[in-house]
């Protein structure tokens, strides 16, 4: 919140929008302010009414550079947009840089997106510091329901919620490293990087990056799923692979291949799997283990197909390792599964699990 | 004058950054070491986007400053 906690005394807010961006038609104008005001109307009792002339509490417009309130933009991106917390004046008011490119699709930038965002502001709200809020500073494009937890915490803080809430579903706070309890979804290197998935997002482990970097995972990659079953690097491709679901996706380094998604029965798997838990490639073999439930397949690389005689037991050919499998990363000669909250440290040269430690151990934590 | 290296531009990118959007008094240009206040700054900016708290312009902040973004201020007393 603002210093203050500073708030409309009332619930019925005035908004007029005084000019318009030659990049939209006008009706998509209207709609995006209008479906951005709609997001804070379903969680608070608050009203939106549009006037077309005269002031009104919330004066939207479009402009560059100074543009008259002593706060100027930057030309294209750098600073999108701003607002003011709310009050008499320019209070509320809303001011959008005119030299972006405002759109209406995943390219920059989504008008719907930062309206939505300045809006919080003009309603009261201050930024977050959760890179999955609505209220986070950074631009990142997602589709789906746009606030957090955290966002609509903010709002009802300062307004109540909904008389006739509109049960919606927020998305869930980004997950905290150090959470004992915190299991991975996936695990793969990437050019000497780990990238570890959970929920919507991603950590990035750099080895000269001490903390680990969180980002949401469709404002790195929009159009992949929002939620990673799997993934693995193969080197010698320079390729990684992403499994979620039925699909599967292929990044040379952060960029999308072509002709992806495909699906992951063309790597040989029966029709009746429709979920790979957890995927490693192991340099020493040039195999690729895929791990579904209780069972593991070996998939050749360089043939490109499965190995026969699989699936095999998992619990039999890895001993120590007696549980489904969430994510699986082969590293310094070790190949490490991750269950729960608990990593397990599996040596080829003992053919056993030799440690067992917490999943966020692996974090740093 | 001399070019401008490249360095001297993650400085002009930060200095401008921290004046618009964490209070950093203007003036403080051509110090070419950080000045406390510099750091202060680039702390408050680290430790908002929970990264490794240092006060120095590494790589990593310096992506971040170059992010497209709201103007609003991230510190709320700044407001």
């Amino acid at each position: 919140h603002f210093p203050r906690d500073l708030k409309w005394m009332t619930n019925a807010i005035t908004f007029r929008i005084l000019n318009y961006t030659p990049d939209l038609k006008k009706s998509d104008v209207d709609r995006a302010i209008r479906t951005a005001l709609n997001v804070w109307a379903d969680v608070t009792p608050l009203t939106f009414k549009k006037l077309y002339q005269g002031n009104a509490d919330i004066m939207i417009s479009f402009g560059t550079k100074e543009h008259g309130d002593h706060n100027p933009f930057d030309g294209p991106d750098g600073l999108l947009a701003h607002a003011y917390p709310p009050g008499q004046g320019i209070g509320g008011d809303t001011h959008f840089d005119e030299d972006e490119h405002w759109t209406k699709d995943s390219s920059t930038y989504n008008l719907f997106i930062v309206a939505a965002h300045e809006l919080g502001h003009a309603l009261g709200m201050s930024h977050s510091s959760d890179p999955g809020a609505l209220m986070y500073p950074v631009y990142s494009y997602a589709t789906g329901y746009p606030l957090s937890v955290d966002d609509i915490n903010g709002i009802q803080a300062l307004y109540g919620p909904n008389p006739d809430s509109k049960k919606v579903q927020p998305k869930p706070d980004a997950p905290t490293k150090c959470d004992p309890m915190l299991s991975f979804d996936a695990v793969t290197e990437l050019r000497g990087e780990t990238i570890i998935f959970k929920d919507e997002y991603y950590w990035r482990l750099h080895p000269q990056m001490p903390e680990p970097e969180q980002t949401l995972i469709k404002s790195t990659w929009p159009s992949i799923s929002k939620k990673v079953d799997a993934a693995y690097e193969n080197p010698e491709k320079d390729l990684v692979i992403i499994f979620s679901g039925i699909r599967m996706w292929a990044l040379n380094g952060y960029n999308l291949v072509d002709g992806y998604p495909k699906y992951i029965h063309k790597l040989g798997l029966p029709k009746k799997i429709r979920k790979v838990d957890a995927a490693v490639h192991i340099k020493d073999t040039g195999k690729t283990l895929l791990f579904t439930e209780e069972e593991y397949w070996s998939y050749d690389e360089e043939t490109g197909t499965m190995d026969t005689g699989y699936p095999r037991s998992i619990e039999e050919d890895f001993p120590g390792m007696d549980d489904e499998v969430d994510a699986a990363v082969f590293q310094h000669g070790y190949l490490y599964f991750f269950h729960d909250h608990l990593q397990y440290e599996y040596s080829y040269t003992s053919r056993k699990v030799i440690r067992i430690m917490r999943t966020n151990s692996f974090l740093n934590c | 004058g001399p070019l401008r290296s490249d360095d001297d531009d993650g400085w002009f990118v930060a200095e401008k950054y921290l004046r618009r959007l964490y209070g950093l008094s203007p003036g403080l240009r051509g110090a070419r070491t950080s000045s406390s206040e510099f750091q202060t700054k680039i702390k408050e900016m680290q430790r908002f986007f929970k990264l490794k708290v240092t006060g120095n312009l590494d790589d990593n902040t310096l992506d971040l400053m170059k992010e497209p973004r709201c103007g609003v201020p991230d510190v709320a007393e700044y407001n």
